[in-house]
């Protein structure tokens, strides 16, 4: 009667918690899964990406072959089945850097679904150097064991790539323009990702570009170590097990950011613990008493390379290219920590020229450079902009709505770790550190918006009285 | 660089996936996945739920220790460990009958999340019988590894009690009442279980004691196999490679609900498969076939003794004891299908008396019994009330939102599956079937509620003219 639960048979139950929820939504989130892949494995590198998308007719109606390419650094022969076939799989899980995947599920997920929805394998071709060939394979996961299956795999050249990494695979889907679609996350990832180069072909055949407009890359962000205030009761207890430091003092310095010796000296004279005890032979009161003295020393903010903001100045520019209006104000507000994990809230505002006025304000939301297209209602992103008070700068809003103008806002959150409300990350969980920073980003964007539109009616006012 | 990541790494990273953002949700998410677990141990037995529950202030402030005790049948021996200490481990995953529980992770999700913010254990005390000695245990979970880790167990004497379960833990935790707390919790349990009595003791040391409304219990449900119309082209084919039937018809008479010889023999027909064929030789294209045929074959929906919807009357009930109002409807829509998995639709409303008039109606969510108090800007229920026309219904709505009025709305989803949008089980994923028999079955309310309005001005406008 009891038994262990695959994760994959779980996600196979449960698929809407990937993003899989209908034909729709699926064809976008497998695309998603392997574009965010591709720009990641390149900007690991230091290369601007050069991704190929192409969705093309599948088998059957309602099927679609999609492939998504890279000039990425390719993946080991040896780890390509279980990146591909395996849930809960991958590098970025373990590192507290700023990075598009987090989880070590998405591109498994999205074989997943196109095995449920036509019983097809994965298919998969990547080269790590210039001189070595290819690899190529096909699978399928084994969703009772949540392992890959593998179908075939030879060598294979590769001629004219010195390396990267080609993902193709078939499933069910509906294809459609429009709010929601392949095309609207391909524009909005062209917007935070300058540094791109996307090529799209869309099943009519049609074949779009979206230009590179720099060829500077973000800046390369640094893994850090955990920042003592982000670490629980729990995890101080494992740290204190499994560390190799032989003495406390030197534990608390080699094992967490912005703690030197004298902090380190400060958190165990305050729990009453001696600096040079062993931490092997530490009792749970005593970890107890460390974990409270930590909260009460106090510790300068986790360093900040760690994470990689695209900057007011940039951001002001995407937004000019791609929306004409007649006031824009973008702002980078400086890293916070929430849980112990440093983020970074920007935010910008567009108003007026060709926007339409009597809608409610478009809101663009982002994390880590990637659009937010779904779970708009659910979003802290949105609940922030819903109680932010836009009538102090001259906007109409009611109760518990978004503001009603020619607007368009755009709130974009960087972070070692995005909280995301399910594993399909489409929107933000509200942890209040995080509502504070984005309400005030939206608030300076709102004061100087007043301060324009007061201006202008005073200058319509004098033109009229002339 | 790539490592496998154990789903219980994941969900100490993310438990705000899994109800526990924040302390004061966290005391309620811990208190109701045992209570759930409770009920559903007890209506298995076919016993009527006798559940204790019990807050206490913890060794510092902020902590809490929660006990949850019942009359359930307890748990084997051997398999407590997992129970409390594994992700992903339970009874329910692989059944398809209506329970609260669904995903192997509830109780185990608690313990971690104690564990992570006290660093303490869970303390389990299980009897399976009068004569049997009862056995207690204390453990914690491995999150690396999703084991758990027995610090001590032994078997013990429980005198008065034949049989049942105690789980107690420490955790983090704010105490307060209101909305969303444990008192309203229970309070909306004690609505949608009548045959259940629940004693609670608050930290203040008050004790309040929800009796039981009825003794008979809920019609027990029978797992039912899956209907052809919800099996996927990928499960179809690991179904037909894992079967034990000789020859195809009779796998698709030994393996799906609701397929007797001649439809087995209309799917193969249709499909152009010999119904004598070896279901383990089949190709994948002729699999194919037989899921396109699948789809064509006019088969008869799935059975309903998997459900056990509360029922219009006793909701009726429950909602007149619970609210005073001047008009009640209550309606038990017949059952619906989505991906294959039976479920059914409940509604009611109270109108006027005691109820204030100028705030959006109260929204009262559940799901397989249990409220849903959290998330409900996400919820399918909630979408579809605000896109049902109220007005129409003679009730002020703006677009958009809620209904304003003295109006409770209660909704409950009754299936085999409910599909949640995280695995907190706080809001249900808006799929199109259940989202037209929710706007239905409020229709029918809200016609109902019109109606009494409607003759309630004539009767005003009447008595106003003598
Ligand atoms: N195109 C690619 N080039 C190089 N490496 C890749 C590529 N795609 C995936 N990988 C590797 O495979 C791993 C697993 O990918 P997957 O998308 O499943 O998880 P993730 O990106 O780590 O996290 P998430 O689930 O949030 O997407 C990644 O961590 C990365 O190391
Ligand atoms: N009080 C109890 N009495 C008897 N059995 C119990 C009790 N609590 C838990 N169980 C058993 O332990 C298993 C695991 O419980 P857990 O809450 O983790 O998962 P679940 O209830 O199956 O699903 P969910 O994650 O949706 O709650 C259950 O499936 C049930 O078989
Ligand atoms: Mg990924
Ligand atoms: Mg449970």
């Amino acid at each position: 009667k009891q038994k262990q639960i695959s994760i994959s048979e779980f996600f196979a139950k449960n698929r809407h918690l990937l993003g899989f929820d209908n034909p729709r939504k699926a064809l976008l989130t497998a695309i998603k899964e392997m574009v965010d892949n591709s720009l990641d494995a390149c900007e690991d590198m230091g290369t601007p990406p050069d991704i190929f998308v192409a969705i093309e007719p599948g088998g059957r109606e309602n099927r679609f072959r999609i492939t998504v390419r890279d000039n990425g650094p390719g993946i080991l022969k040896a780890q390509v089945p279980s990146v591909f076939g395996k849930l809960l799989y991958g590098s970025k899980f373990h590192g507290y850097r700023q990075q598009r995947g987090q989880q070590g599920i998405g591109v498994s997920a999205a074989g997943l679904y196109a095995m449920l929805t036509t019983g097809k394998a994965v298919e998969i071709k990547t080269k790590t150097g210039p001189r070595r060939k290819a690899y190529s394979c096909q699978l399928r996961i084994d969703t009772q064991h949540n392992r890959p299956d593998r179908l075939g795999e030879k060598d294979i050249e590769w001629e004219d790539v010195p390396h990267g990494t080609e993902v193709a695979m078939e499933l069910e889907g509906t294809y459609s323009r429009g709010r929601h679609s392949v095309d609207s996350y391909l524009e909005q990832t062209a917007i935070t990702n300058p540094h791109a180069q996307i090529t799209y072909r869309t099943p009519d055949g049609e074949e779009r570009v979206f230009e590179r407009a720099t060829t500077e890359m973000p800046r390369p962000t640094q893994a850090i170590k955990p920042h003592p205030y982000g670490v629980e009761l729990g995890v101080l207890l494992k740290m204190v097990k499994e560390t190799k430091a032989k003495q406390l003092a030197e534990f608390f310095q080699s094992e967490f950011s912005r703690v030197g010796n004298k902090v380190a000296q400060e958190i165990c004279l305050s729990a009453k613990a001696d600096p040079k005890s062993n931490p092997h032979r530490l009792s749970r009161g005593t970890v107890d008493e460390l974990y409270h003295a930590i909260q009460k020393t106090k510790i300068s903010a986790p360093p900040t390379d760690c994470i990689s903001p695209i900057g007011d100045t940039l951001l002001l520019k995407s937004l000019q290219k791609e929306v004409e209006a007649d006031f824009y104000h973008t702002v980078t507000r400086s890293p916070a920590v929430y849980r112990g994990m440093p983020f970074c809230i920007e935010a910008g505002i567009a108003y007026g020229g060709g926007l339409t006025g009597d809608d409610p304000a478009r809101l663009l939301r982002f994390a880590n450079r990637v659009p937010l297209l779904y779970q708009q209602a659910g979003c802290a992103v949105t609940k922030a902009t819903i109680e932010t008070a836009w009538r102090n700068y001259r906007l109409q809003q009611s109760r518990g709505a978004m503001p009603v103008g020619p607007m368009i806002i755009v709130v974009h959150m960087a972070s070692v770790w995005v909280p995301f409300t399910s594993e399909s990350k489409e929107a933000v969980a509200s942890y209040p550190e995080i509502m504070k920073e984005i309400k005030l980003a939206l608030q300076e964007c709102g004061r100087k918006l007043g301060t324009f539109l007061r201006k202008r009616r005073r200058e319509e006012d004098e033109a009229k009285k002339r």
